[in-house]
C-alpha cells in the first residue's frame, strides 16, 4: 500500500474521455461482445466462464495457478530439484493463487473491451476483444513470484472446458505440419512408466499454438513465445508462463532458476490468443494465418518530428 | 551491411540451445541479452534510414508500456512495418501521459492520407506499475488498429488535441521532458 497507494489515488482521479472504467463487485455475471465473439464472466469468481463464436458455445474456465517446485540438494535422483532443465512439481495438479473472487475492472470502448483481473499483486491479466476480431486475447503479467516461504513456484494459465478431448492435444509446428498429436501417458516409440511423474511426463513444448478438439468444437491457443504445455485431463490445457525456483536441478547449470532484476524476481508479461472454431473447417485455416501474424509481429518506429 | 551483420551474428549465437531454453548461468544469459540488444540497436539504424530520417527511433521498453516519445510528445509519428506476407490489423498500444489532476486525455490519430483513424484511450492495467525498474509516468494507453498490407509500412500521425486547447504552458509541459518533480508540481499548480 505504501508503494502503490499514491499511484492508486492518482489513477482513481483520472477519467478516460473514451471508454468507461469502473470497478465491479464480483457478484454479477456479465457478457462482453463485439458482434463476432462473446465471452462471459462468472459472477461468483470473476473468472471467464464461456466463449461463443459463430453459434459455437463453449464453457471455459481460465485462471492463473501455480505448482510448488520440487526442492532438492543437487543429488542425482531422489532429491533432484525442479530447475532450468526439468519441470518437477511437488504436487500433481496446480493450486489456485487465490481462493477469493478475483478483483475486476471493466474497460469498454467501441474498439476494445477489456476486463482487468487481479489474482494477487504479482499475478494479473487482461481479457480483451478487439473490434472485427474473433479471438479472445489474454494478456498475463506474472512476477516477481513470491518465494519468501522457501518454496519455488511455477505458474500456469489453466484452461478448463467441456471439450471431450480423449487424452489428446495438438501442438503446432511453426507451419511445417498441421500439428503434432500428443497423447496423455503415451509415447510412440517406447513404453512409458505410468504415473512416474504424472504432471511433468505429459508436458511438451509449444512454440506457436496448441489445440484440443472434439466433434463439436476446437479450442486453439496461440502463444507469443515458447512455453511448456499439457492437457492433464480431458478438456484441459495448461500453459506454463513463468517459473522461479530455489534449487539447482543438477543437470549442469549449477545455479537455481532464480532470476532477479532490481533486487527482486523477474516479471514476465505476455499474451495468449484463444480461438474457438468448428473442428476441421475454414476456422482452423484462420488460426494458422493468425499464427503467422503472431510470429511476424510488426515493428513500430517513432518520430516526434511529425513529418509525414 | 556491417550493422545488419552484427544482428545476424548475434542471432546465430542465440540459436545455441542454452540461449533458446534458458539453461545457462545468469551471467551468460545476461550476455545474450547484451548481444541481442546491441544487434537490434544497430539494425534499427538501418530501418530508420529506410524510413527517410535517422530521427526515427525504437521503443525497446514498449513491452512494459514505456516509451519516452509517446509519453512526452504532444504530437508524434508512428511507422508500423509488417514483416509478414499477410495483411494484418495490428493493435497499436502506446503508453501516454495524461494530467493526473483531471484533464481528460484526448488524442487524434490520422493515416498518411490525412484520414482520421478510430482510436481510444484507456487506463493501463494497474499491475504494469508494479514492474520493477519501469520508470514510465504513463497512466493511459492509446489504442488503434493499424491495417498494414504484407511486407509494407504505414505511417500514422498522433496528436494530443487536449494539449492544443489548453494553451502554451501545458503544451510545453507535455511536449518536453519535465526535469524534476518540483517543476512538475509548479506547472500542475499553474495549470
Amino acid at each position: 500500500d505504501d508503494v502503490l497507494g499514491s499511484k492508486l489515488e492518482m489513477r482513481d482521479s483520472v477519467q478516460s474521455k473514451k471508454g468507461k472504467e469502473f470497478p465491479v463487485p464480483p457478484h454479477e455475471s456479465r457478457i462482453f461482445t463485439n458482434g463476432l465473439i462473446n465471452f462471459t464472466l462468472d459472477g461468483g469468481s470473476g473468472l471467464l466462464s464461456s466463449i461463443e463464436v459463430e453459434g459455437i458455445k463453449l464453457n471455459v474456465k481460465q485462471e492463473l495457478m501455480y505448482y510448488i517446485g520440487h526442492p532438492g540438494n543437487n543429488s542425482e535422483f531422489e532429491f533432484r530439484a525442479s530447475g532450468a532443465y526439468i519441470f518437477r512439481p511437488l504436487q500433481q495438479s496446480p493450486s489456485p493463487i487465490t481462493m477469493s473472487p478475483v478483483s475486476l475492472v471493466y474497460v469498454e470502448g467501441d474498439l476494445v473491451q477489456e476486463v482487468h483481473q487481479v489474482f494477487d499483486s504479482w499475478a494479473t491479466q487482461v481479457l480483451r476483444i478487439y473490434k472485427g476480431r474473433k479471438d479472445l486475447e489474454i494478456e498475463w503479467q506474472v512476477g516477481p513470484i513470491p518465494v519468501e516461504d522457501g518454496f519455488g513456484r511455477e505458474i500456469v494459465s489453466k484452461i478448463t472446458t467441456d471439450i471431450a478431448s480423449q487424452g489428446e492435444f495438438i501442438t503446432g509446428t511453426n507451419g511445417r505440419e498441421e500439428g503434432i498429436l500428443r497423447k496423455r501417458d503415451f509415447r510412440n516409440d517406447y513404453s512409458l512408466e505410468e504415473n512416474y511423474e504424472p504432471a511433468s511426463q505429459n508436458y511438451y513444448p509449444v512454440t506457436s499454438s496448441v489445440s484440443i478438439e472434439d466433434e463439436s468444437a476446437r479450442l486453439s491457443v496461440l502463444v507469443d513465445r515458447a512455453q511448456g504445455v499439457s492437457s492433464l485431463a480431458d478438456g484441459e490445457l495448461e500453459l506454463m508462463v513463468h517459473r522461479r525456483l530455489l534449487d539447482d536441478d543438477a543437470f549442469g547449470v549449477d545455479e537455481p532458476l532464480d532470476e532477479t532484476a532490481f533486487g527482486v524476481g523477474l516479471v514476465a508479461r505476455g499474451r495468449h490468443r484463444l480461438f474457438l472454431t468448428a473442428p476441421n473447417d475454414l476456422g482452423t485455416k484462420a488460426v494458422r494465418l493468425a499464427e503467422k501474424t503472431e510470429f511476424y509481429q510488426p515493428l513500430l518506429m517513432f518520430s516526434n518530428e511529425t513529418k509525414l | 551491411m556491417q550493422r545488419l551483420n552484427d544482428l545476424r551474428n548475434f542471432i546465430g549465437i542465440m540459436q545455441h540451445h542454452d540461449a533458446v531454453t534458458g539453461t545457462a548461468k545468469q551471467h551468460v544469459t545476461d550476455d545474450y541479452y547484451r548481444m541481442i540488444h546491441l544487434g537490434i540497436e544497430q539494425a534499427i539504424k538501418v530501418v530508420a534510414k529506410t524510413l527517410g530520417s535517422e530521427n526515427w527511433s525504437y521503443c525497446a521498453l514498449l513491452n512494459i508500456s514505456q516509451c519516452e516519445i509517446t509519453e512526452y510528445s504532444a504530437a508524434f509519428d508512428v511507422a508500423v512495418y509488417n514483416p509478414g506476407s499477410q495483411a494484418t490489423d495490428f493493435p497499436v498500444r502506446l503508453p501516454i501521459y495524461a494530467d493526473p489532476a483531471g484533464n481528460d486525455p484526448l488524442y487524434e490519430v490520422k493515416d498518411s492520407e490525412g484520414n482520421i483513424v478510430q482510436s481510444e484511450v484507456f487506463l493501463l492495467p494497474f499491475s504494469v506499475h508494479n514492474i520493477p525498474g519501469r520508470t514510465s509516468r504513463a497512466l493511459h494507453q492509446l489504442v488503434f488498429l493499424a491495417n498494414i498490407p504484407g511486407l509494407s509500412s504505414r505511417t500514422f500521425s498522433v496528436r494530443n488535441i487536449a494539449a492544443d486547447s489548453v494553451g502554451a504552458i501545458v503544451k510545453k509541459w507535455i511536449s518536453y521532458k519535465v526535469v524534476d518533480e518540483a517543476e512538475e508540481n509548479m506547472i500542475v499548480k499553474r495549470y
